[in-house]
């Protein structure tokens, strides 16, 4: 049977230390500046 | 189960970056007047499947203004973007592609090109020299001057002026104005124009000549003017560039804007 988790415990798991080293991707836009930002 | 849809395309992606260039050259490729613009950043792209093998790709592309004039044969890996020294002059673009087996081709464009705020110039560099009006009496006596004096000293072609690029004028130290014009060379001889200017015109498009000047007036602490045009020589003309136009902004190609 699907047992909803209850909010607490999710908060639990969210607050699960990332790996050391952990990086976000980055978001896919806007891409890189080649020149300069004006 | 259905196959997972693939993964956005992020905008630094191989494929992002050959849509960018596909538009970028179309852009230069079909603008009558002014610069061409170098990409400097892809905002954002949006690809809207369309079956197998042929997307409908929407570019929003943010391009820089080089030194190099529209109809100029330098290639634009050449051209050198202008600084923000300079008074940089940005581009915002949004192009409409199709690929088809991987072939792309432009369906629309929409681009509006701005000069960098001037207090963020002044913030940055007080004394640098300002973009002024290209319909500024200054910068239209500059061009004047420049143009009779280069032709009162060529051997060459009678040029007859095209269009005001840009024009800056620096107020201190000193006062001078400094412009860049396209020219375009005519059927006449300098010494045959002083008889009779009017006989004078510009090249049919298939012996087309077309150059470039700048010029430099100072006014203070001594009047002084430089002058210096580098014609292009003869090339083969793109399909239909109008030689006349309003410089700086880069116009919706009519009858193509990004619906």
């Amino acid at each position: 049977s699907v047992a909803k988790r209850a909010v607490a415990v999710a908060a639990q798991h969210d607050k699960v230390p990332r790996p050391v080293g952990f990086v976000p991707p980055l978001p896919p836009c806007p891409g890189k500046i080649r020149h300069f930002d004006i | 189960v259905p196959a997972a849809p693939p993964a956005p395309l992020g905008c630094d992606d191989p494929e992002s970056e050959a849509a960018a260039e596909a538009a970028v050259n179309y852009i230069n490729g079909h603008s009558h007047h002014g610069y061409k613009f170098a990409l400097n950043r892809i905002e954002d792209i949006r690809v809207v499947p369309q079956g197998p093998n042929n997307d409908i790709i929407f570019l929003e592309l943010d391009l820089l203004e080089t030194r190099c004039h529209i109809l100029s044969p330098t290639p634009l890996d050449n051209c050198t973007v202008r600084s923000f020294a300079e008074h940089a002059v940005e581009g915002d673009c949004d192009v409409k592609l199709q690929r088809v087996d991987g072939i792309l081709s432009v369906l629309a464009s929409k681009c509006h090109s701005h000069a960098d705020s001037s207090e963020d110039i002044l913030k940055v560099c007080p004394d640098c020299p300002l973009l002024a009006s290209l319909n500024n009496t200054e910068v239209l006596e500059t061009v004047s001057a420049a143009l009779n004096d280069y032709n009162s000293k060529t051997t060459g072609s009678y040029l007859r002026l095209l269009e005001i690029g840009r024009a800056q004028i620096q107020h201190h130290p000193g006062h001078a104005v400094a412009t860049e014009f396209a020219v375009g060379a005519t059927n006449c001889t300098a010494k045959e124009a002083k008889a009779n200017v009017e006989a004078c015109q510009l090249l049919p498009k298939d012996q087309s000549n077309f150059g470039f000047c700048t010029a430099v007036l100072t006014k203070l602490p001594s009047q002084d003017l430089q002058v210096d045009c580098q014609l292009y020589g003869h090339q083969v003309p793109a399909p239909d560039i109008p030689l006349l136009s309003r410089p700086g902004v880069t116009y919706a190609h009519p009858g193509q804007d990004t619906s």
